[in-house]
């Protein structure tokens, strides 16, 4: 099992 | 107030089919250039951004930006009302608290209208612009849903690998492993069955299956998929509209 990222961590509140 | 006409219903319908079973609760964002929306699945791993141009009506008009807030599973019970070659009118005014979409027969004079209730969204909107990406892939989109399709058989993980010459689809699970090569070539007869790759910098993504699926439902709105990645960033797969696009913005797995 590969662990899942998050979108979240790429990308930040505009 | 907007008023936005597609010629044919089809359109509207094929958009949000590509992308009502990854988000539930999407703002619609209208204004002069058209009509957008972005919105991220529960498990916070794809996003979804969506830029429908003025171009892609019939006619268009949307003097002062309107937000539109859709439960998209209402919205595509009200679009399977309207035959595919119908006229689809969206008409909503200043401060809505519901849309209303005109079904217009144009051979048979019949005119159906529904009304659909908006929501208060309480959404966030990520910052998605500027990305650089150290490959584009752009191949024929009906290709990569079969390539997604068959390997997510083997593997709930799809891998992506991209060399100078080839862009490698591994996927490996429980009953055995398959991968499938794809190598840039230009079909002159049929540009749209080209497959094109620019590298800046080889790519080796994992990616889970699941959202890979959700993201090939786009593949009825274009011939052609672009698919953007870079190292340990969330990859860009884009479907293009006549005027506008689809993009699924999705998260790798961890590389270990």
């Amino acid at each position: 099992q590969v662990p899942q990222s998050q979108i979240d961590q790429f990308f930040k509140e505009n | 107030m907007l008023e936005g006409k597609f010629e044919e219903a089809s359109l509207f319908k094929r958009i949000i089919d590509s992308f009502k079973d990854c988000v539930q609760l999407v703002n619609f964002n209208c204004n002069e250039h058209g009509i957008a929306a972005q919105a991220v699945d529960d498990s916070r791993v794809l996003l979804v951004s969506l830029s429908i141009g003025t171009e892609s009506f019939q006619e268009f008009r949307c003097d002062r930006g309107v937000t539109l807030g859709v439960d998209l599973s209402s919205l595509s019970k009200i679009l399977r009302c309207g035959n595919n070659n119908d006229n689809l009118t969206l008409i909503a005014d200043d401060t809505p608290d519901s849309v209303l979409l005109l079904f217009e027969d144009t051979k048979k004079d019949r005119i159906s209208e529904y009304s659909l209730k908006l929501m208060d969204i309480d959404a966030d909107f990520l910052d998605i612009e500027g990305m650089e990406y150290d490959t584009v892939i752009t191949m024929p989109s009906a290709e990569f849903a079969k390539v997604v399709r068959d390997l997510n058989q083997l593997s709930d993980s799809l891998n992506i690998l991209v060399t100078k010459d080839t862009v490698k689809f591994v996927a490996e699970g429980d009953i055995g492993s398959g991968s499938v090569i794809v190598k840039p070539h230009t079909d002159m007869d049929k540009p749209q069955e080209s497959v094109k790759v620019e590298l800046d910098k080889p790519v080796d993504l994992t990616f889970g299956s699941k959202y890979l699926l959700d993201i090939i439902k786009g593949a009825g709105l274009s011939d052609q998929i672009t698919i953007k990645l870079s190292a340990e960033t969330p990859a860009l797969f884009e479907f293009s509209l006549q005027s506008g696009y689809l993009q699924f913005f999705l998260a790798p797995k961890f590389n270990e």
